[in-house]
């Protein structure tokens, strides 16, 4: 049996202690360790590498920490267009959907066209509807809205002189303690 | 952008990336996230690879499937397969970002050349390692 291990990564830039405070520097910790143990505990039970994946995946991409799924950054129209791919290297499968906007889990929606269509890659609302035909979770586009995704929109939108959208009107009014401890790690487009 | 490569008990080694891509983007861009080869690849014949980073670089590098071809054809540790790419290749050409993989063999290894990158790692039979800054 082989030994099984696991590595997670929550994306990488501008990130130096002194751009994180205390809290935020432990909020990331925590839920760095806390992806590393979910996907572990599939593997200990002698689950798939695909299921560990997809496990600890979907966790990042609800938490308004990281820049996938809740939480993800905005296109300079003021939208969130998300993209994801999954590959099984054991059978050399492998899945792909780019600009969903409703899909919860778009990890799981590239998985879903590795495992049950013949393509590779989906990309816009056809990706959003064969996710919708699988049963996975389909959400309204306010659900990865997060205040401090979009104030880094209009500074850099205003930083390059650019138009700012309409603020979406579904937005939440107010921003919750999770998502205040964001830190930008400056992706910019 | 997020991702994890596992190793499971069957040796089977798998990769997967999810990712919003950059803020104020032009819409309709697609960075290497969902493309097979540059942002994700897996392989038992070498290695599986999820890459973060500006990836339009990633994409022109081919980084992830290059990283297993590294491995697979020349015989590179893994961790001077993602150094090679990361700190040499990608570093050359301007881009930033970082790699994490994982091998049939249990090698694991992580590659960044920013200020940081929010990474964990966890093996059978051994403590789990979380880190943030270089």
């Amino acid at each position: 049996m082989a030994k099984w291990a696991l590595v997670a990564h929550g994306g990488a830039g501008v990130i130096e202690r002194a751009h994180l405070r205390p809290e935020q520097d432990a909020a990331y910790r925590e839920v760095m360790g806390r992806v590393a143990q979910a996907g572990a505990a599939v593997l200990k039970a002698g689950g798939a590498a695909l299921d560990a994946i997809e496990a600890a995946i979907q966790i990042l991409e609800d938490d308004p920490l990281f820049n996938a799924g809740r939480g993800a950054v905005f296109t300079a129209q003021g939208d969130i267009e998300l993209d994801a791919s999954i590959m099984d290297g054991g059978t050399l499968a492998a899945g792909a959907v780019a600009g969903v906007t409703r899909t919860r889990h778009p990890i799981s929606a590239a998985r879903a066209v590795m495992e049950h269509s013949p393509h590779v890659f989906l990309g816009g609302e056809g990706a959003d509807a064969f996710a919708r035909s699988q049963g996975l979770e389909a959400v309204e586009p306010s659900f990865f809205f997060t205040e401090r995704r979009w104030k880094s929109l209009v500074r850099e939108l205003e930083r390059q002189g650019l138009p700012i959208p309409r603020r979406p009107a579904v937005a939440p009014a107010k921003e919750d303690a999770r998502t205040a401890l964001a830190h930008d790690e400056g992706k910019r487009g | 952008t997020v991702g994890v490569v596992a190793l499971d008990a069957d040796g089977v080694v798998a990769a997967g990336t999810s990712t919003g891509g950059v803020t104020a983007k032009r819409w309709g861009r697609v960075g290497d996230s969902p493309i097979i080869g540059a942002g994700t690849y897996a392989t038992n014949a070498a290695c599986a690879v999820s890459c973060t980073g500006a990836g339009e670089y990633f994409i022109r590098l081919s980084v992830a499937r290059t990283i297993c071809a590294l491995v697979e054809l020349k015989g590179l540790s893994l961790q001077a397969a993602v150094d090679q790419l990361v700190q040499r290749d990608l570093t050359k050409l301007g881009g930033e970002g970082g790699v994490i993989a994982v091998a049939p063999d249990g090698q694991m290894a992580w590659s960044f050349n920013t200020s940081g990158m929010y990474r964990a790692r966890i093996a059978d039979g051994e403590a789990m390692v979380v880190g943030i800054y270089k």
